[in-house]
């Protein structure tokens, strides 16, 4: 999986 | 973005427009829980861990700072204002909040998408946020009376998380992969326990009549 996992919903 | 969620944040960023509002005109926070405002600013506290790591957009970092400072300026307001305090209503507004943190943390190590310090937190945010207007509804079956603009407040911030639950379901059918049920499940929660409200919400509308929760 990705290092950091990117929420781009607030 | 999609029109769901664009009109979920609007929505949610008229809830905390309509309580600052009240709070700064009127200067009274009469039948608003103060133990909720400070579970707000915590959700926001903890899932805006990113602010200054990620860059989404401009759209989200300047929503992000509108959420927190103003969920930590009504927290301010009803805690330290000479004026606003004396309107909050303490001997009502009793709710454990610290039993809904422990546990919501304690959820959030164990079901993640990752365990990493910034994404228990993340998750740690969501499950606080389903909960956090538990002492808000509690101290609305105390107090018995409900001014219109707490009301609009309850019903906006309600609103928005259904908002939010359509955009999912879009983001759903038109990205392939994506499958976030953390959120999800949260979300339908937390809109799941507005439902009497809205219930007797809708029925003063419809009746106009004044706002009352069964006790």
């Amino acid at each position: 999986g990705q290092a950091v996992i990117q929420h781009d919903e607030l | 973005m999609n029109i769901f969620r664009f009109a979920g944040d609007m929505t949610h960023l008229a809830s905390v427009l309509v309580l600052l509002l009240k709070i700064h005109t009127i200067k009274s926070c009469a039948g608003v829980s103060l133990k909720t405002q400070e579970l707000y600013a915590i959700v926001f506290a903890t899932r805006y861990l990113d602010i200054f790591t990620d860059f989404i957009s401009l759209y989200n970092t300047f929503m992000k700072l509108v959420f927190l400072g103003s969920s930590f300026s009504i927290v301010w307001y009803m805690r330290s204002h000479k004026i606003v305090r004396r309107s909050y209503d303490k001997d009502q507004d009793t709710f454990r909040h610290y039993f809904l943190i422990v546990p919501c943390l304690l959820l959030a190590m164990i079901i993640n998408e990752k365990f990493t310090f910034r994404e228990v937190l993340w998750t740690f945010s969501l499950f606080l946020e389903a909960v956090a207007i538990l002492p808000q509804l509690v101290l609305l079956q105390r107090t018995r009376n409900i001014d219109n603009l707490t009301g609009q407040y309850i019903f906006l911030l309600g609103a928005y998380r259904a908002f939010y639950i359509f955009n999912w379901i879009y983001r759903y059918f038109t990205e392939p992969h994506y499958v976030h049920w953390i959120p999800w499940i949260a979300g339908l929660l937390q809109t799941l326990l507005y439902g009497d409200f809205f219930y007797y919400y809708f029925h003063s509308w419809k009746n106009n009549k004044k706002l009352q929760l069964p006790a």
